[in-house]
């Protein structure tokens, strides 16, 4: 039991959900995006950013096991202990996480009998970074569990709480800057965490759009995901094309780093060299590994090549894998993997024949065609063809964003 | 107040050592700790888990300990001993 107060060196800290719970109603993607927001009530306030990687290496593992998993914390069934964590240091299980799977895990229910995994999992990254049990009655570091702690996107830790960790890392002066990590491996690309489903107690904000009815500012896919961006939201589709949640996630709160007053974007999309993702607005564009912009941005759009005046669109081409860049009537095409334009452009955008200008933005997909979109409609080109599918433009509201 | 079964004391006292208000019984010596530690113990577990500070194993202390909770000790080998 002997333990000493320790803390991470470093502040950039992967994590991975290694095993789910073998006989929950909850998804993977439901575990993972808990598992997100958990960590995100402490890397919020503290200089600390959690990214979640695919690998073998995070350093906070998450699993869920049954009895005696070879950790000295043996589970004990349903009830008693249900979960654990291990203090920050040189040891390998640093970080790692436990959670009892003989527990009826829950998320948002009624249910006496569950254990809430997000408020369990909060108090448990809380010793993942350092922090042990206290007795104050409000602090989610208390050890006894003390039922759901509601919705965790817009869960506040309690003061108590807040200091002992300020105490440990310091403050977050904002929630821009984030260190390169530290680690970076080519077959290590993180995944994006899911929204959690049934938003429906998150109450609606004026200035939401109907998706129904608006053209968006951008669209994109990242990591297999399709993200529809309007002002200052997106909705989010998964790859086999469901959306995620009809009410829209804010840009800010989801992108850490994007400026707040940021009102919409011109273009996002995936690099494929290195799967960073890359914002436009204006003249100025950002780069972010997850959710988290990389140290340095924003910079000048003419880094690209580009004129100033900002981009209408950008999007990367499955063909060649080369990045396009469309304003008005021009395009560009530019080597993500020599980082530099492509000489001889920009072209009268006249490449894919059929598609408008100028364009809202363009993504390629899983199914390998190209996706152009303006206004309310959209135009689909085949992987390597040059010429828009029969029968397009369609409607974005109904083959996408789930309208009648 | 009653007097607590067997049962619950041998209990009590493997909860109280998992979670740090005791220390494990001397492995040379296979010496148990004593009525005064097991009192000091139970005060202390009570003091952290906000319950009235009695020292006896009562009911809403047994409750507690059936409380589900995290694995990990409340007090640290350090503490543990500067309370003894």
């Amino acid at each position: 039991f002997a333990q000493t107060v320790t803390k991470w060196r470093k502040r950039n800290l992967s994590w991975r959900v290694r095993t789910f719970p073998k006989e929950s109603h909850l998804g993977h993607d439901t575990v993972r995006a808990l598992m997100y927001y958990a960590l995100k009530v402490w890397s919020d306030i503290t200089p600390l950013n959690f990214h979640e990687v695919a690998g073998n290496n995070a350093d906070i593992q998450i699993d869920f096991s049954k009895a005696d998993h070879n950790d000295g914390y043996p589970f004990d069934g349903p009830g008693g202990t249900v979960a654990h964590a291990f203090f920050p240091g040189d040891h390998h299980t640093a970080g790692d996480t436990h959670f009892d799977d003989d527990e009826y895990w829950t998320f948002r229910s009624s249910d006496t009998h569950g254990m809430d995994l997000f408020a369990v999992a909060v108090h448990e990254f809380g010793h993942a970074i350092g922090l042990t049990h206290i007795s104050a009655i409000e602090s989610i570091m208390r050890p006894y569990y003390q039922g759901p702690v509601g919705d965790p996107l817009k869960y506040d830790l309690p003061y108590e709480d807040k200091v002992r960790i300020w105490q440990l890392y310091g403050v977050r002066e904002s929630v821009s800057p984030t260190a390169k990590p530290e680690v970076s491996k080519t077959d290590d690309h993180p995944i994006l965490p899911e929204l959690p489903e049934n938003r429906s107690t998150v109450p609606l904000r004026r200035d939401v759009p109907d998706r129904c009815n608006t053209h968006f500012d951008a669209v994109a896919q990242i990591r297999g995901e399709a993200f529809f961006f309007k002002g200052k939201y997106f909705w989010r589709l998964t790859r086999n094309k469901h959306l995620v949640s009809l009410q829209p996630a804010q840009i800010h709160r989801f992108w850490r780093g994007l400026p707040l007053n940021l009102d919409s974007l011109d273009a996002v999309y995936e690099r494929t060299s290195d799967h960073k993702i890359v914002f436009f607005k204006g003249d100025r564009y950002w780069v972010f590994k997850d959710n988290n912009v990389e140290e340095g941005y924003p910079r000048p759009i003419s880094d690209f090549g580009l004129p100033l005046g900002g981009i209408d669109a950008a999007f990367s081409w499955a063909h060649n894998d080369k990045t396009y860049f469309f304003k008005d009537n021009l395009y560009w095409r530019y080597d993500d993997q020599e980082r530099r334009m492509d000489p001889g452009y920009p072209l009268v955008a006249v490449l894919w024949k059929g598609i408008p200008s100028p364009l809202d933005d363009a993504m390629r997909w899983s199914d390998g065609a190209s996706y152009f979109f303006k206004g309310k409609e959209y135009w689909k080109v085949l992987d390597s063809e040059l010429e828009v599918q029969p029968g397009y433009p369609q409607s974005i509201a109904r083959d996408w964003l789930v309208c009648s | 107040a009653p007097t607590p079964a067997e049962e619950d004391i041998t209990r009590g006292v493997d909860w109280l050592t998992k979670f740090g208000y005791l220390p494990p019984p001397d492995p040379v010596t296979g010496q148990l700790q004593t009525q005064e530690e097991l009192t000091k113990a139970i005060t202390a577990m009570q003091r952290f888990g906000g319950l009235e500070a009695t020292g006896v194993l009562d009911e809403a202390t047994l409750e507690l300990m059936k409380t589900p909770r995290c694995s990990l000790p409340d007090l640290t080998t350090e503490e543990t001993r500067r309370k003894r």
